[in-house]
């Protein structure tokens, strides 16, 4: 594991204590996607099938397991938690989702590496993470105003794209067999979708000013 | 031989 990996997987992790931290302290979901959330829990469920079959190390079982506890413990605050799930305005965040969820799995049906049940699932959770961040940032874009919280979540969600991008060019270059073209395209085409907030987040960094989003 | 497409990443 190189420094990239380690760092892309810290701030993955770290989003998701912001996150935690940030309804546990207001007991507030507002300006979180629950639809989002529901994507993350279904990608993290639908990659690591494999804890049962494949044994990688320690740390990769270990987070896998943080991974899909935390992202159903949102999911469970949003839905379930009385206080939390007043705050939560489903007129905002009205993305369909579904829509992601058919598509990726359509996409996994026709591209994946191998035509098994493990790797078509695999191929799904990388093209479903790829879009899952979309009805976050929509929500984010109509509300206008971003508190800072959920800001940060977002900026170490889109950290943890970029630091992977670099994680496989370390890895190109550094181990001959390293050829991933299902995870490295979606990873790109993910990362992307963060270049806009990225923008604003840097300007409103730079100018010391609270985050807003152009409507 | 290790699976060149092993899933070692998260």
């Amino acid at each position: 594991m190189n420094i990239f990996r380690l760092a892309g997987d810290m701030t993955h992790l770290l989003s998701i204590l912001v996150l935690l931290l940030k309804i546990y302290a207001t007991k507030s979901c507002s300006g979180v996607s629950r639809k989002t959330q529901e994507l993350y829990a279904i990608v993290f469920l639908a990659r690591y099938l494999d804890l049962f079959t494949d044994f990688i190390s320690v740390y990769n079982t270990f987070m896998k397991i943080v991974f899909i506890a935390s992202s159903l413990a949102i999911v469970w605050c949003i839905r379930v938690h009385p206080m939390v799930k007043r705050s939560y305005d489903k007129d905002l965040d009205t993305f369909r989702h579904y829509l992601l969820v058919a598509a990726s799995f359509l996409l996994a049906l026709f591209l994946h590496e191998k035509f098994t049940f493990l790797e078509i699932f695999w191929a799904f959770s990388i093209y479903l993470e790829a879009v899952a961040i979309l009805p976050q940032l929509v929500l984010l874009q109509r509300s206008g105003n971003v508190d800072n919280l959920t800001g940060q979540y977002v900026f170490f969600l889109g950290a943890y794209r970029g630091l992977y991008i670099l994680n496989w060019i370390y890895r190109y270059l550094t181990e001959p067999r390293f050829t991933r073209w299902i995870a490295c395209v979606s990873g790109v085409v993910q990362t992307a979708l963060y270049a806009d907030f990225f923008y604003y987040y840097f300007i409103s960094w730079k100018n010391n000013s609270k985050l807003k989003l152009p409507a | 031989v290790k699976d060149q497409v092993a899933k070692d990443e998260l």
